[in-house]
Formats: C-alpha cells, structure tokens, sequence
C-alpha cells in the first residue's frame, strides 16, 4: 500500500458516500444514471470474484464489501425504491451500455494476464469500469445543469482513478516487477475521458457558478 | 498462490 493508493481508495469511498447522501438526503436520483450505476456493480461484482477465496487484508476486504454493497443498494434504491424510482429519467439515460459489457467481455477474453475465468473476468471488470462513466457523461450533457451533489460525485470518481496512476508510477519505480499493464492502460484511458468534465468543473469552481455541460 | 498474478489492488 502506498500514499497515492491510500488516497485513491478514499476518494473513491467519498464518491460513493456523496453518492448515497444525495439519495437518501434528497430521495432523488435525478442526474443520475442508472447504467452507469448498473455497470459499476458488475464491475464489482466481476472483481472482487476472489473476495472469498484470496484473503489480502482486513482493509482490503471491507473496501471491497463496502463497494459492492454501495453498487447494488443504488442500484436497487433506483430500481425499487417507490420515492427514488420515480426521480429517475429513463428517456434521458438511454445509452446502450450492453454494447460496452459485449465489447469489453470480448477485448477480455482476447487481452489478459492468463486465460483462466478469474482473470478473463478480472480484465473484463478493468476494461469495463474504464468506459462504466459514459452514460453517466452522456446523461449530464444531456441535462445540461448538474446539480452540486451530482458533480462532485461525478468528481471524486473521476480523482480517484488519477491518483492510482501515481500509484502506478510509484510501483514502477519501487518494485521488481512491475505487471500492472492492463489496469495502467485502462486506468489512463478510463481518467482521460473525465478530461472535459474535469475542466467544465474546474471553471464553474473558479467562476463560483453552477457547473453547466456544452449539450 | 505462486504463478497466479496477485491482484492487491481495489
């Protein structure tokens, strides 16, 4: 564990508590979008296969709990949730994100660290949570104004992968060997496509205004 | 294990 992974791991937690908060304080979900939501707890779930079987740390095994219950308690919030569902915007969330699941089950199966079920799933989660905040993109352009809750979500989830880069150069330069090739790859690409939203944030934060997307 | 590419990362 390092610095820069530490910190990657509680803006990530940050993302899903502002995430939660805005739920359960506004029973609402308005901005946000239920695929993205629904790609994360695959992601999660195709991850942390393992959970069980590959005792790491006590930190390492809350963390992984903790994300996949936060994934499938949103996802249920809003699918289930009689308040919560009715504040969601299906015909403005209509990014066909099964075509991201087929896509990146392929590049898996043809690009991985060993062909065994584990690790075709463990790429397949990497590829997927690099392209997960699409729709989430694609909704917020949409909708034009974002409200605050919804940004820094948006935000932190963002921040999170850009630190574990750091983290990835940390180890590159520190360890023997450094094998981590697939999730830096994904990683860089997943945090690029945050770039314009990175930026649109950065002026409403200087600008003190609200955070609007060009449509 | 050894050979199996330990994932320690979330």
């Amino acid at each position: 564990m390092n610095i820069f992974r530490f910190a990657g791991d509680m803006t990530h937690l940050i993302s899903v508590l502002v995430l939660l908060l805005k739920i359960y304080a506004t029973k609402s979900c308005s901005g946000i979008s239920l695929k993205t939501q629904e790609l994360y707890a695959l992601v999660f779930l195709s991850r942390y296969l393992d959970l069980f079987t590959n005792y790491i740390s006590l930190y390492n095994t809350l963390m992984k709990l903790v994300f996949i219950g936060s994934s499938l308690a949103i996802v249920w919030c809003m699918r289930m949730h009689h308040a919560v569902k009715r504040s969601y915007d299906k015909e403005v969330d209509t990014f066909r994100h099964y075509y991201l699941v087929l896509a990146c089950f392929v590049l898996a199966t043809l690009v991985n660290e060993q062909f065994t079920l584990r690790e075709v799933c463990w790429a397949f989660s990497i590829y997927l949570e690099a392209v997960a905040i699409l729709p989430q993109l694609v909704l917020l352009q949409r909708s034009g104004n974002v409200d605050n809750l919804t940004g820094q979500y948006v935000f932190f989830l963002g921040a999170y992968r850009a630190f574990y880069i750091l983290n990835w150069i940390y180890r590159y330069f520190t360890e023997q060997y450094f094998t981590r090739w697939i999730a830096c790859i994904a990683g860089i690409v997943q945090t690029a496509l945050y770039a314009d939203f990175f930026y649109y944030y950065f002026i409403s934060w200087k600008n003190n205004a609200k955070l609007q997307l060009p449509a | 294990p050894i050979g199996q590419p330990m994932h320690d990362e979330l």
